[in-house]
């Protein structure tokens, strides 16, 4: 798709932006790349539209990476999922059905303040990089920011722990630049896929209660059918279930805001790999873990299309 | 060296709490350290049969480690010199090469 672009390694804000805005250049029938707003830092928050402009209203499948700076997995899959779509849309029967049938917005890096502070500073920063007045500490949990039952269990009012829920929800430019996107297209958007890292698990709503969302069956069947998928490429198991149960209680999660926002399938997927190499997990891994991913994100994208 | 070598000779430890009692000790001692915990995403998670990962740097390992000895708690070391794990990951060493 970009060539001598390796997807094979980790790369770098500024590559990974410069990628996207080639793209955007050389595959227009396909992609069209967009910033929803700035970041703290002031940097842009690009996302790239990926699909076939066929007919006037398509829906929409939403596509993050890169909340947590120190999970550079996620990005790197991100961008795998695009170079997987622009080399198969002519050869896959079922990616170009998902291509002219729904288009999909991906944010590779959503935490770019923090990604970029994890390049240059400290490898395992996970939070944004905005500053507080009363503390020396930096940031604010992404994950733990959004208006669903925010700063409740599982998230911190202090400012320098690594949970910390902000002092207000929202409070993060990038969190409101994602919030205010998906709200505007509340209609258009049916699933939400988070990427984390790291603990091989594809987890659902809810997270902030330990209670059963009202379309368990389509959800479950989704997230068994996707990891049975994802298995099957590798022998790689991946738990899967209910955030609240799987991994543990959280609040303020954009898996939770996104489903409470209307979007029916909401998922967040923990990568490789289960704490044997944790966050560093070697560029070497990058190639299986994303290929086995592939297999579960097309799985509940024809899941979707399918109509539960 | 990445990151000016700063994380030489620190420590990725696993512990999985076996009891009420081990997963206070934990939450007193992680608080105290105030360590890097990579799993769960905070102290507060850690409870019975949790999978903890904890990264400690190394002027605090062996504290942390006489400290889990002498209060019986088992451990794993996963990763004994974390700087050696980050270059070998390589991100930042091939990306001075593309550049």
């Amino acid at each position: 798709s970009v060539p001598g672009y390796n997807y094979e390694v980790y790369h770098s804000l500024g590559e990974i932006q410069s990628w996207m805005y080639h793209l955007n250049k050389t595959h227009s029938n396909l992609i069209h790349m967009f910033s929803i707003g700035k970041s703290y830092e002031g940097r842009p928050l690009f996302v790239l539209k990926l699909g076939k402009r066929s007919r006037p209203y398509k829906r929409a499948v939403w596509i993050d990476c890169g909340i947590h700076a120190r999970e550079w997995i996620g990005p790197a899959f991100c961008q795998w999922f695009v170079k997987e779509a622009l080399h198969t849309y002519q050869s896959d029967p079922a990616m170009r059905r998902m291509l002219n049938q729904l288009y999909f917005y991906i944010m590779p890096v959503f935490n770019v303040d923090g990604y970029n502070f994890s390049w240059t500073n400290d490898r395992f920063w996970r939070k944004t990089r905005s500053k507080n007045s009363q503390f020396r500490c930096h940031g604010v949990d992404a994950n733990r920011n959004w208006k669903v039952k925010w700063c409740d269990e599982g998230a911190s009012l202090h400012p320098c722990d690594d949970t910390y829920c902000g002092p207000f929800p929202e409070s993060e430019p990038e969190v409101k630049a994602v919030a205010h996107f998906l709200r505007k297209r509340q209609k258009q958007i049916k699933a939400y896929l988070s990427f984390h890292a790291y603990a091989q698990m594809l987890l659902y709503p809810y997270s902030y209660k330990y209670a059963t969302i009202p379309n368990f069956s389509c959800v479950e069947s989704a997230a068994y059918n996707a990891v049975n998928a994802l298995q099957s490429a590798y022998g790689i198991r991946y738990r899967y279930g209910p955030a609240s149960s799987t991994l543990y209680v959280s609040s303020g999660s954009s898996m939770d805001w996104a489903y409470k926002n209307g979007i029916p399938y909401a998922f967040a997927f923990e990568l490789r790999d289960t704490g044997h190499f944790g966050f560093l997990l070697p560029e070497t891994l990058i190639k299986p873990t994303c290929t086995e991913t592939m297999l579960a994100v097309k799985n509940i994208t024809m899941h979707l299309l399918k109509k539960c | 060296y990445s990151y000016n070598n700063r994380y030489s000779g620190d420590k990725v430890i696993r512990l999985v709490p076996e009891s009420e009692r081990e997963a206070q000790a934990l939450n007193a001692i992680f608080h105290q350290l105030k360590v890097d915990l990579w799993q769960p995403s905070s102290i507060f998670h850690i409870s019975v049969d949790t999978v903890t990962d904890v990264h400690v740097p190394r002027n605090r390992s062996q504290i942390l480690l006489s400290y889990l000895q002498q209060a019986n708690i088992k451990y794993k070391i996963i990763i004994s010199d974390l700087q050696k794990a980050v270059e070998k990951q390589s991100g930042l060493r091939s990306y001075r090469h593309r550049r």
